[in-house]
């Protein structure tokens, strides 16, 4: 069969005079890295399981994407991370919800899938399991990102809400520039 | 979100989704990303992985039923633009409803996107094909 792939870093109303240049140029790169390594896998005969777990793991480590690294805030101040995964020959499927201390949750997603007679695990549980399983742990100053925190801050004083506090471990704030928070405030619509 | 969809040299179809969810989520708040069907699918034919407002997709069991339309069309008319015109209706259903977002899918190894927003960061290569990356329409 012919190798394929097709990836997505997220969606949201981004109109083309919101995004800078270098900041679209950025992004590009990202996705090119992506393609690139995700390319040479299935050139090289990979089996697509691993293709994916090792592109999403790049995307949930760089913080320019909202998963992982940079994901966005909740109302109080966490960042809690979901992922899936499915095998279409056998339908077999992993899926995570609400986990605030894995690095990379799309590898407990297939941990589910590939050492568990479930489907989805959530919250508390499924952080027991990433640690049954030996997956790598992080806390929650490693997903921590300044543009994700101050979008939150003002998305939750718009609900009428208090804004958390930081993070222990989160870097002192430092300021961010205003073209890109807005374009996060369109981009949160769309998780 | 980010979503990775794959077909390998096995012919095998791989569908993977991960996100922080939407920007201040309350109440453990979870969204398509996982929830089979909705946010992430993948069948003997069909992978696809989804953004946009969950809720949406979890209702119209997004990521399932355009697979099931495009196998549908495909039996009705022929594999050609099968998938396109399924994810297109699915979009214009989700839009009409409120909903918005897009989605990225291999159908039969053929790359499909479709989006009722403005602007998604996409990307596809394969076998024989040049790569292609898009953000805006």
């Amino acid at each position: 069969n012919d190798w394929s792939i097709i990836i997505h870093g997220g969606a949201g109303v981004i109109e083309r005079g919101d995004m800078d240049a270098q900041t679209e140029a950025a992004y590009r790169a990202a996705l090119q890295s992506a393609l690139e390594q995700g390319g040479a896998m299935l050139r090289d005969g990979a089996d697509g399981i691993d293709v994916v777990e090792a592109l999403i793991q790049a995307f949930e480590d760089d913080p320019m994407f909202n998963a992982g690294r940079g994901g966005v805030f909740t109302a109080d101040g966490r960042v809690e991370m979901d992922a899936s995964v499915m095998i279409g020959s056998t339908r077999a499927a992993g899926a995570v919800a609400g986990v605030t201390s894995v690095r990379h949750p799309i590898s407990l997603a297939r941990a589910v899938m590939e050492h568990s007679p479930h489907v989805m695990l959530a919250g508390d549980g499924a952080e027991g399991f990433a640690a049954e399983r030996g997956l790598e742990l992080a806390d929650q100053a490693f997903f921590f990102t300044e543009r994700r925190w101050q979008a939150m801050e003002s998305q939750v004083q718009r609900m009428g809400l208090p804004v958390p506090p930081r993070p222990e471990g989160a870097p002192d704030p430092e300021p961010v520039n205003e073209g890109a928070l807005d374009m996060m405030e369109r981009e949160h619509r769309f998780g | 979100t980010v979503g990775v969809v794959v077909r390998d040299q096995s012919g095998v179809t791989v569908a993977g989704t991960s996100t922080g969810g939407t920007t201040a989520k309350r109440w453990g708040r979870v969204g398509d990303t996982p929830v089979i069907g909705a946010g992430t699918w993948a069948d003997e034919r069909c992978g696809l992985s989804a953004t946009g407002t969950g809720e949406y997709f979890i209702r119209f069991n997004v990521a399932a039923s355009i697979c099931r339309e495009a196998e549908y069309r495909a039996l009705q008319t022929g594999p050609e633009g099968a998938a396109q015109a399924a994810a297109d209706a699915m979009m214009d259903t989700l839009l009409a409803d409120g909903g918005d977002g897009g989605i990225v899918m291999l159908y039969l190894g053929e790359p499909v996107w479709a989006m009722n927003t403005p602007g998604m960061y996409r990307a596809s290569w394969g076998e024989g094909r040049e790569p292609y990356i898009a953000i805006y329409d």
